[in-house]
């Protein structure tokens, strides 16, 4: 289960502050996953109340989108916590998905590619599988076909330490590259933070998602969490 | 594959200080429904009168809405997010698939809390449990927990009771999820925000 709460000392209008909190969820805790589980009682509160002395917040205000987007980065970060906790988890994986026809399809991508176990295993034992994240996008359901060209999908890993090439091609223009440097995978895989990027090439909307591997100390943990 | 070595996390990713919003207290509390004498209650109320406060929240879409997720829900449409001023949380049980007694246990909570803050006629209080399904909550522990947190004045502002909270709202988590920050707005003012969470498994979530 997802709980949480935010509390700021601003006086934002009451309205208002649900609107910054729908906007900040659908682009931070609504974009984790840990193992693709919805539970009964996930939720996320706000408080504002006002301490601050300042002309209260509402949709007009000057300062709504500075606030607005100072909140949604604020939720991103804690809904990446829970996604580096993530039972047993050894990785953190953010999954990038570019240059899609709508937003909703570049989330859709995003999260069938977070939820599948079996790229989720692949994470954990260091296999550049890009077949299974392949699988992913191809099964993904989407709102709108124009989303997917399987002609234009670009897939690639991006290694997080700074080190170069800092872009491992997994496939280029729907082509796998059946001559992937191994080497440069493993070293990649080997860090604990991934970033896995797909370019859909068929508009200019992009989505994130934030996943991590599956281990087998997850089902330790979860094996017995009632009884 | 090997299993790889299991990674401590609390150092990696809990904070050791921290600034704080202003007119907010958190206490805490371990009431016996968690093993080990371990955390499992929390509350956190708003103290600044200055003004009455605003609330909003996003709850699961899951069809089997645990009955502390409709009483908030409840809380929210009757006051339009107006003069909320406490969340409870307990961690432990879930208070899901618990039928009418559930949401009479989840009513019960807030009541308490709200007495205790004087708000009797009005509702002012929001109320989240996580833990087991489909088990009803231990309301003597529950309602014991609350009553002490008030009447032993249990509640702080500094570092360690926000941390102690954040402790008391994990079930299987490593590590409490804490995070605060200053923000300056235009006008120069600065602000904070401070978000608590938990979370480490059934973790998918599509709130709304």
């Amino acid at each position: 289960t997802l709980l949480g709460f935010i509390v700021t000392d601003l006086p934002i209008e009451s309205k208002t502050l649900q609107k910054m909190l729908r906007h900040s969820t659908s682009r931070s805790f609504n974009c984790i996953s840990v193992d693709g589980d919805m539970s009964t009682n996930d939720t996320i509160c706000m408080i504002a109340n006002g301490a601050v002395d300042t002309p209260e917040i509402n949709e007009n205000s000057q300062e709504f989108k500075q606030v607005q987007d100072q909140v949604t980065e604020f939720a991103q970060r804690l809904a990446q916590l829970v996604v580096r906790d993530g039972e047993g988890s050894t990785k953190f994986v953010t999954v990038n998905v570019k240059n899609s026809y709508s937003f909703e399809d570049a989330k859709i991508i995003a999260e069938s590619i977070s939820n599948s176990m079996l790229v989720k295993t692949a994470l954990y034992g260091q296999d550049a599988n890009w077949g299974r994240i392949l699988c992913a996008i191809g099964y993904a359901k989407l709102n709108d076909l124009k989303s997917l060209n399987v002609d234009k999908i670009n897939v690639s890993f991006i290694a997080t330490d700074n080190s170069e090439p800092r872009e491992l091609k997994l496939i280029v223009n729907g082509v796998p590259q059946l001559n992937i440097d191994e080497e440069r995978a493993s070293e990649i895989l080997a860090l604990n933070d991934l970033e896995v990027l797909v370019n859909l090439g068929t508009g200019k909307e992009e989505a994130q998602f934030w996943t991590c591997d599956l281990s087998h100390e997850y089902v330790t943990i979860n094996g017995d969490y009632r009884s | 594959n090997t299993t790889r070595k299991v990674i401590d996390k609390y150092p990696l990713y809990v904070p050791k200080s921290g600034t704080f919003p202003k007119g907010f207290q958190v206490g805490s509390i371990a009431s016996g429904v968690k093993k080990n004498n371990a955390l499992d209650l929390g509350i956190i109320i708003n103290t600044n009168k200055s003004r009455p406060s605003s609330a909003a929240a996003v709850f699961t879409t899951n069809k089997f809405k645990a009955a502390p997720v409709l009483t908030s829900k409840n809380v929210l449409d009757s006051t339009n997010g107006v003069a909320i001023n406490a969340i409870v949380v307990n961690s432990g049980c879930a208070n899901s698939v618990t039928g009418e007694l559930g949401m009479q246990d989840a009513k019960e909570m807030i009541d308490i809390v709200n007495e205790q803050l004087g708000d009797k006629t009005s509702p002012s209080t929001l109320v989240m449990s996580t833990g087991v399904i489909g088990q009803r909550l231990q309301m003597n522990k529950i309602s014991e927990g609350i009553k002490k947190i008030f009447q032993e004045n249990k509640f702080g502002s500094d570092f360690t009771s926000w941390l102690n909270i954040s402790k008391s709202i994990c079930t299987t988590d490593t590590f409490p999820k804490l995070v605060t920050s200053k923000f300056k707005l235009l006008n120069g003012k600065e602000y904070t925000l401070t978000g608590l969470a938990k979370g480490a498994g059934m973790i998918c979530p599509n709130m709304a």
